[in-house]
């Protein structure tokens, strides 16, 4: 069934912020899993900000990926 | 740092500013920038030209959306800015999205801390998880010397120390939650959560989220000082009152009450007080009570009055917690008070300790 309205944009947000400031590949990765990459990412955020580490899509995750922020990734290379 | 620890071979650098923002003047977008590289210069051997023209180093512009590097910034509020490492061409440049409000204050947001945060990547400076450093990647607004003993220990790692000390001292690293050491400075309900603070900081713990948030003081509240005394909540009143030496706010949620800061001893305190060590209210009675180095006062709600018969001994109303408290707060009908790394779970019906844990387990540790 489709994802009620504020849900998708909620996932839209992570996986736009994960994919930014986490390196979250695009995609599917070959025969790897698109949900286990989401969710590996996804602990690296919690784990950086030291949230609780659930690998899963919080209100107290989304609360920190809705705030003002730099522009740089906070793990990786940026060139 | 950035993978490969990117950094300048030089500790000559150039600066230059491409365009201003209509948010402010074009002396205060100076200022700011010229702020916070001499933040940087102050703990390194790094020195900033100013150039008017041709290519410097750092090349700082305002821009909107796509700005011509194909890393679009967003529109208001999200990504303020981003910075490149050190390198040729782009390298070491800054960008700041022009959609935000730039000020120089706390009311939207504040240039000099953004470009001092950004002149951090473009030195070769990437982003910190320590909630107190300047390079950590959430904005949040904060007054003193920004840089923390975290951000100075990284530029020096690059670029060494200023053999001409200028005598600034960092800010501590934040506190960390679970530090068995832990002690606190104050801790206060607000409308069901539980606010905890130490030194810059306050902890937010509330009763749906797993851990606590750990916030700047200066963040939420930019006009209250660095560091909090003692805080109690009046439910009833439905107020929230901090403690900051002789000086005292009332938060009606989140918000400061017009009217604020009072002093003290318009609670009736004598004028020699001149600072609380903890304050707590008991909704049970109606009393506040005011400790202060090894007495304390109750305050009664009702009348706005001090009770009688007090300053009283805290070591003989209170046997068991010791004759001095660092914070207390009143919880499912126990007096908890806070000395260095304890907590004293005391019953005030009881009149006696009924379990002593660790300070930190306030904070689910």
């Amino acid at each position: 069934l489709p994802l009620p309205a504020d849900d998708t944009d909620t996932w839209l947000l992570a996986e736009k912020y994960l994919r930014r400031f986490y390196g979250l590949p695009v995609g599917l990765q070959g025969s790897r899993k698109a949900a286990g990459d989401f969710q590996k990412t996804i602990k690296q955020m919690q784990r950086f900000f030291k949230l609780k580490v659930t690998g899963s899509l919080n209100e107290e995750t989304v609360e920190v990926m809705k705030q003002a922020r730099c522009g740089v990734p906070d793990v990786g290379e940026y060139t | 740092h950035f993978p490969r620890k990117l950094k300048w071979n030089t500790n000559k650098l150039t600066f230059r500013i491409l365009d201003y923002t209509p948010d402010l003047q074009k002396s205060d977008v100076d200022k700011a920038i010229r702020k916070a590289l001499n933040l940087w210069a102050a703990v390194t051997p790094l020195t900033f030209k100013k150039l008017h023209t041709g290519t410097a180093d750092i090349m700082i512009s305002f821009g909107s959306g796509e700005h011509g590097d194909y890393n679009p910034f967003d529109g208001p509020n999200n990504l303020l800015a981003h910075a490149y490492p050190p390198g040729q061409g782009i390298g070491g440049d800054v960008h700041f999205d022009e959609d935000e409000n730039w000020t120089k204050d706390s009311t939207a947001y504040n240039l000099f801390i953004v470009a001092a945060h950004e002149l951090g990547h473009a030195l070769g400076m990437g982003h910190s998880t320590d909630a107190g450093a300047l390079m950590y990647p959430t904005y949040s607004y904060r007054t003193g010397f920004l840089l923390s003993e975290d951000d100075v220990k990284g530029i020096q790692e690059l670029y060494g120390p200023n053999p001409n000390p200028t005598g600034v001292t960092p800010s501590p690293d934040s506190p960390k939650q679970c530090d068995p050491m832990l002690s606190i400075d104050a801790v206060t309900g607000l409308r069901g959560e539980t606010m905890v603070f130490k030194d810059r900081f306050y902890w937010r713990l509330h009763p749906q989220m797993p851990e606590p948030d750990q916030i700047l003081i200066k963040s939420t509240w930019p006009s209250l000082r660095n560091k909090v005394d003692a805080a109690y909540e009046n439910p009833e009143k439905d107020q929230v009152i901090i403690f900051s030496g002789i000086r005292m706010w009332a938060l009606n949620g989140y918000d400061i009450v017009e009217g604020y800061p009072k002093y003290i001893h318009k609670l009736g305190l004598p004028k020699k007080i001149r600072k609380l060590d903890a304050a707590v209210h008991i909704s049970d009675t109606g009393k506040t009570l005011l400790f202060t180095d090894e007495e304390y006062w109750s305050y009664d709600e009702a009348t706005g009055r001090m009770d009688s018969g007090y300053p009283r001994s805290i070591e003989k109303d209170f046997p068991g917690i010791g004759d001095k408290i660092d914070a207390a707060v009143y919880q499912y009908g126990f007096l908890y008070f806070f000395r260095d790394n304890l907590r004293y779970e005391y019953s005030y019906t009881h009149k006696k300790v009924w379990r002593v844990l660790p300070t930190n387990s306030i904070l689910n540790c």
